[in-house]
């Protein structure tokens, strides 16, 4: 553990705690695709079964369950809870054009064709772009509540930092894992154009608006 | 045999 590391770690649950503090206070789910959050919680579950087989850390552990239920929870409040309030018509992102390259990388680019690592493989490729039918409702409406752009910012702060977590652990450990590291890289360069907007507009009080 | 590499990141 160092401090980029818990920085990212800190940064992913701030910003599970934003989304569904703004899903809950609003009680709306207004402009969050629900494809990106379904995303997710397959994401976690395929990477978090490990829960069962492999002991890290009281710390991990904690951690990975409060990703699963919190990405349920999510699943919950916007496809049953608040449905109503839920912007379907403008989160038509395919999916399956993520999942079927993703489910292949993973069965031919993986550290071992075994059933977990796989299923582990799995995760780190799917979060990568899990956010990409997210920023396509944004770019489909044209603007994203203040409240969603420090959701986003806060989501995509995480991996960067985790960038900075295996250069440490580069040098330090001598440890490396390129799977992880280059869709890492991938998921955080999803990112930058989002970034810009929001240091350029967000942080100085505007609305997150795109030009027509 | 589920996997013998092991991750400790979340």
């Amino acid at each position: 553990m160092n401090v980029f590391r818990l920085a990212g770690d800190m940064s992913h649950l701030l910003a599970i705690i934003i989304l569904l503090l703004k899903i809950w206070k609003t009680r709306s789910c207004a402009g969050i695709s629900g494809r990106s959050q379904l995303l997710f919680a397959l994401t976690y579950t395929a990477r978090y079964l490990d829960l069962v087989t492999n002991w890290v850390s009281l710390y991990n552990t904690v951690m990975k369950v409060f990703f699963i239920a919190t990405s349920y929870a999510t699943i919950y409040l916007m496809y049953l809870k608040f449905k109503a309030t839920y912007d379907s018509n403008h989160d038509t992102f395919r999916v399956e054009f993520l999942l079927l390259p993703v489910t292949i990388l993973a069965l031919v680019l993986n550290h071992e064709f075994s059933f977990m690592e796989i299923l582990w493989t799995f995760s780190i490729y799917l979060e990568a772009v899990a956010i990409l039918p997210q920023l396509f409702m944004v770019s489909k409406t044209g603007e994203a509540e203040s409240i969603t752009s420090h959701y986003l910012f806060a989501l995509g702060s995480y991996r960067l930092l985790y960038i900075f977590n295996w250069i440490w652990r580069y040098y330090t450990e001598e440890y490396y894992d390129l799977i992880a590291i280059i869709a890492g890289v991938v998921q955080t360069v999803l990112y930058c154009d989002f970034f810009y907007l929001y240091f350029t507009k967000v942080l100085k009080g505007k609305k997150l608006q795109l030009p027509a | 045999r589920f996997t013998s590499v092991l991750h400790d990141e979340l």
